[in-house]
């Protein structure tokens, strides 16, 4: 991995005098390795000036030991665009919360939605999910489903209209004194304007407190587009990043992070209600950069 | 006079953001940019590039394309990661097939996630096609045996298309359920599915080609479908996989509807990349 590779290179910078070329040789190839994890681009490219401004600024070219600072200044950069610790949503248990779930088709809304419902739940919340999507055949059983699978409460109506169920869905909540509700909304592209319109139009109808984005982790440099255009559109508060079980190296996750500026809440590692994980910064740093 | 430096340098920088930005992967840009500045070829403007870079990628997805062209009774089995699209683009080939005058039926494999069979039956109900399914939690082994049996005795039966669930490459356990489906398959079927198709999500970045080269261990493909190309992403990734693995790509997913299936073409999948 990336660690590796600028070992590699700084092994072969020992004894040699560091100079400004050799640092952006190992700059070079620490974007590099950044871009094969799928960070996007311009994020890279962020990153790496910053890097280059707090190096020149360290005095690290004078230093004994320059090629361990250069990592640990990488490293360092990382965690502090990741965000510096886990953060942990915990509203107050009397007033209802609503959570508008986000994301693009196929990211893992619906079973990310039914994973924190159980994770609240757990946590002694009164929980109840709802599913807005009514356009993908069976979204709202699958939701079901899951609700009925785990215990957890599933609000039912025959409303067709998103906007009007999920209003619906909040008075329900209200008059049955829920600490949070969850609703699931349908995958959109961002840049499919009528879609996009109606999650702001739910958020508005239901004053959601958070608007949460779900983004697959196996996503590449499209990541920054919908980070961008949901946030222009919809003023994100949070992430989760879905399918970490997988191999990929998740740059995505800068990219979302960096272009949201919200926090990454959790990560789905699996299919299972339990299969969800408080996001730790450092150990993604330690994900991508390895 | 070297181009690479000034005005060529910036034109090459340009080139190589679009590039990456489309999936391509660093690596197999700066590779070409270098073969170009190797082979000394003379570019006076970014569209000059542009064409030259062009060029290059229609030589290496030559041959990407394919037909699918089913004149006897067959199987088309269908698998992918979770969330790519396999569901919704089997509907998609039942609607490509039926319109083609071909008799269509649909395996329910997914035995396993909430609402999967009722959701491929919501489909198989509005084109109207038969669907084979059992209840939920079946193996997924024996519910294709049975699909399968049902539709090799039916002589009004044309294609019998088979779906799988979702399964991450990294999951053992799946991919061993996937080995075991592929041998159920070959045992009632006689021979390998007459298409094995993985889905490809259009917006997955370079992770793709970690689950070509362990999806392909079990089954080589007979080609790729990528979906969700009608969003921003460009779906660039499928030159290193075409290059490494040769698989042709059948078809593009270009959105929600049963219509949204276009053959891919190599001419313009190239030109929506820059
Ligand atoms: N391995 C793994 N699979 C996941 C994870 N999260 C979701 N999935 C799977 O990904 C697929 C898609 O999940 P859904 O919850 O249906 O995704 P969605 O965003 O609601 O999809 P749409 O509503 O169609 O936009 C399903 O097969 C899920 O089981 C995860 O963290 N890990
Ligand atoms: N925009 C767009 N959405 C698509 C396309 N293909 C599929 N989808 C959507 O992607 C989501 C997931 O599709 P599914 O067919 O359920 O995916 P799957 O691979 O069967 O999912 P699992 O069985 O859970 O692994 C749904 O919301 C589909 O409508 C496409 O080409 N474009
Ligand atoms: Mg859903
Ligand atoms: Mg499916």
């Amino acid at each position: 991995g990336l660690k590796d590779k600028v070992n590699g290179i700084l092994d072969k910078l020992k004894g040699k005098h560091l100079t400004k070329d050799y640092v952006e040789n190992v700059l070079r190839e620490v974007r590099l390795a950044l871009l094969e994890a799928d960070v996007h681009y311009k994020v890279a490219g962020k990153f790496i000036e910053s890097v280059k401004t707090n190096i020149i600024g360290s005095k690290i070219l004078e230093s004994l030991t320059p090629y361990q600072q250069i990592i640990d200044l990488v490293y360092k950069e990382f965690v502090l665009l990741m965000g510096e610790e886990a953060i942990l949503l915990e509203p107050p248990k009397d007033t209802l919360h609503i959570w508008e779930i986000v994301g693009l088709q196929g990211s893992g809304k619906t079973t990310q939605s039914a994973k924190l419902a159980k994770f609240y739940k757990d946590k002694g919340y009164k929980v109840l999910l709802a599913s807005l999507d009514v356009y993908r055949p069976a979204a709202i059983e699958q939701l079901r489903i899951l609700a009925n699978n785990n215990e957890l409460d599933f609000f039912e109506d025959k409303e067709k209209k998103p906007v009007k169920l999920a209003k619906k869905a909040r008075q329900y909540s209200e008059k049955n004194s829920y600490d949070l509700l969850i609703l699931d909304t349908a995958g959109r592209l961002h840049i499919d304007k009528e879609m996009m319109k109606e999650v702001e139009n739910v958020k508005a109808a239901v004053k959601a407190n958070e608007i949460i984005l779900v983004v697959d982790s196996m996503v590449g440099q499209d990541a920054a587009n919908i980070a961008k255009e949901f946030n222009e559109k919809l003023n994100i508060t949070g992430s989760i990043l879905t399918k970490f079980d997988s191999d990929t190296r998740g740059g995505a996750a800068l990219s979302v992070k960096y272009i949201s500026q919200a926090p990454i809440l959790f990560i789905g590692i699996g299919e299972k209600i339990k299969d969800i994980e408080v996001f730790y910064p450092d150990r993604m740093a330690q994900r991508i950069l390895n | 006079r070297n181009i690479f430096k000034g005005k060529g340098k910036k034109i090459f920088e340009e080139i190589e953001k679009v590039l990456i930005e489309a999936d391509l992967g660093a690596k197999t840009v700066i590779e070409l940019l270098e073969e170009i500045k190797k082979e000394n070829q003379v570019f006076k403007s970014y569209a000059e590039l542009k064409s030259i870079l062009k060029d290059k990628l229609k030589n290496i997805l030559n041959g990407a394309e394919a037909n699918f062209d089913l004149n006897e009774k067959s199987i088309v089995l269908i698998y992918g990661v979770n969330g790519v699209g396999k569901t919704t683009t089997i509907a998609k080939l039942a609607k490509y097939l039926s319109d083609a005058g071909k008799v269509v039926a649909l395996v329910a494999g997914d035995t396993y996630r909430a609402a999967a069979k009722e959701q491929l039956d919501v489909w198989a109900k509005r084109l109207n096609v038969k669907i084979y399914m059992q209840q939920h939690g079946a193996d997924p082994g024996a519910v294709i045996f049975d699909g399968i049996t049902a539709f090799k005795n039916n002589k009004k039966l044309d294609i019998l298309i088979i779906d799988t669930g979702g399964r991450l490459h990294t999951n053992e356990n799946l991919i061993k359920q996937f080995q075991k489906i592929v041998n159920v398959i070959k045992k009632v079927w006689g021979k390998m599915p007459n298409e094995s198709l993985m889905i490809l999500d259009g917006t997955t970045g370079q992770n793709a080609l970690s689950q070509v080269d362990i999806f392909s261990k079990v089954i080589k493909p007979t080609g790729f479908i990528m979906t969700k190309l009608d969003g921003t992403a460009r779906g660039g990734i499928l030159i290193q996989l075409y290059e490494k693995h040769r698989i042709p790509i059948k078809f593009l997913g270009t959105g929600e509807k049963f219509t949204d299936l276009e053959q891919f073409r190599i001419e313009p999948f190239i030109d929506r990349i820059f």
